[in-house]
């Protein structure tokens, strides 16, 4: 049975399409089979891994309205670099589901579309050896994020090193609850990841400080400087590891791919 | 009748809270009569200019479901040094709007809900003397931000010079002209502000020479260079031409001002 790693934070822009494809790949290179899954209609993830979909092709919209099967919205990851990395791609279309659910589904049933889509997958013999299962979120808390907090077994929280984010962070944390209370008990944290850090200013000092003393070990040891060539990559259809493989950020995340199966391995 | 200006981008993190803030304060400063509606359930711009609401306090949410009038929600910025700033601030309960808009409104009402309480502010003499009204919007083109494309007379876009934000833009574009061919006919474009430059990556040079070869004369001659000052400014409640009237940042917002105030005003 995969584990299913939620990376959500409502604020926008402190990097969860970027962990989640690094993320994700530096597994994969360590020889993990990995599914990332993008739930956000602006398909950053997508793209960033080359997937520029069409109408006709199958993607994470077609699956939650019953267009498609699980199975047939799965696509590799095109390069022989990294064998075990498959993607199940998003479209603009899928930001139409936040109106379809309210209208179609009753209030019990919605926060639990992508858990059923997810259960299918297990019955599949052959798309069931993935080790783990990665879920890039929107930047909100709407149904899309809802959702994939239900369906995972942890959430994972990328954090940039500044105020607006770390005020979003009690209100991401109050959501967490909530969804554990109500609809997905055995929910945990995976991590607080601290992104975009910058050690040469104060804020970004300030602010890390502020999130481990208040999160103790839940917060990542490693921590991803801001590293330009981790900005580019995605305009290469590349994660970082291949696009640059020496840069600093290229570095960060394969020491965060150790850190995580440290946690989740021994 | 006050000019109402939306800055939207469904992409996260690139500098709309920051533009809205910095952009309204150093219009009051210049003598211009303000107001910034936040309309973001973060209330990301209410906290930059030191608002924390609590539930007894009345907000964007209770004037959109009618629990007060639009004048008892609007406050002034506590600040010797600005007179003429005014916000209606947001709390975190304005995220259940966009289900409570999709439950209780018609799909020809919903767009326009915040635009009729706009309507309400005209009729009152003495609120009626704003010269510039901002809307700061929330990373999603959802209900909320429709709302806010509505209720306005031009949409400024800040896009930040990188891939992700780039390949957003064609979607918010499309956006903005299905608002204009559906709901208001006059929306136009206020300008593209190119946010968090850096001159010493290729990245953020290339990307913003596509912006500007793209867009033209829409794109802003000054472009907001990343200044940690910014980034500060909002921990002490203040915009940041209050916070370090002496930095890049405060500098480049100042000069913003100049080329709004000679698009309009000229
Ligand atoms: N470590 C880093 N160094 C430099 N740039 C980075 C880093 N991490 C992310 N970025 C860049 O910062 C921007 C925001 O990151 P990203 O898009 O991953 O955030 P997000 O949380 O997924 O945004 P959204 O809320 O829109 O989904 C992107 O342009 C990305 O390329
Ligand atoms: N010119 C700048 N220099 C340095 N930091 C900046 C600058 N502009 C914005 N920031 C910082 O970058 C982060 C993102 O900016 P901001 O929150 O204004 O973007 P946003 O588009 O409103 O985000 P959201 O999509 O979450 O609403 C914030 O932490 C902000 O302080
Ligand atoms: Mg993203
Ligand atoms: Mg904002």
């Amino acid at each position: 049975m995969p584990k299913i790693i939620s990376v959500a934070n409502q604020k926008g822009g402190v990097g969860k399409t970027t962990t989640s494809v690094n993320l994700a790949a530096s597994l994969a290179l360590a020889g993990k089979e990995i599914l990332l899954i993008d739930m956000d209609p602006q398909a950053n993830a997508s793209s960033n891994l080359g997937f520029k979909l069409t109408v006709q092709d199958n993607s994470i919209y077609e699956v939650l309205t019953s267009q498609c099967h699980i199975d047939e919205a799965i696509f590799n990851f095109a390069s022989t670099d990294i064998q075990n990395l498959r993607i199940l791609p998003s479209k603009e279309k899928l930001a139409a589901i936040e109106v379809e659910l309210v209208e179609d589904l009753s209030l019990e049933e919605r926060p639990f579309l992508l858990k059923e889509k997810l259960d299918d997958l297990k019955e599949l013999e052959n798309l069931n050896n993935f080790d783990y299962i990665f879920i890039d979120c929107p930047p909100s808390l709407g149904q899309l994020t809802i959702n994939a907090l239900c369906a995972a077994d942890t959430v994972l929280i990328p954090v940039q090193a500044e105020y607006f984010a770390l005020e979003g962070l009690s209100r991401l944390i109050e959501t967490v609850e909530k969804v554990k209370d109500q609809w997905n008990q055995h929910l945990e944290y995976e991590g607080i990841l601290l992104c975009m850090t910058d050690d040469r200013t104060n804020l970004s000092k300030e602010v890390s400080e502020e999130i481990k003393s208040y999160f103790g070990s839940k917060v990542y040891s490693v921590s991803i400087p801001r590293n330009v060539r981790v900005a580019e990559s995605p305009s290469y259809g590349k994660p970082v590891i291949l696009y640059s493989a020496v840069s600093r950020g290229a570095y960060a995340y394969i020491n965060l791919a150790d850190d995580f199966l440290e946690r989740n391995e021994e």
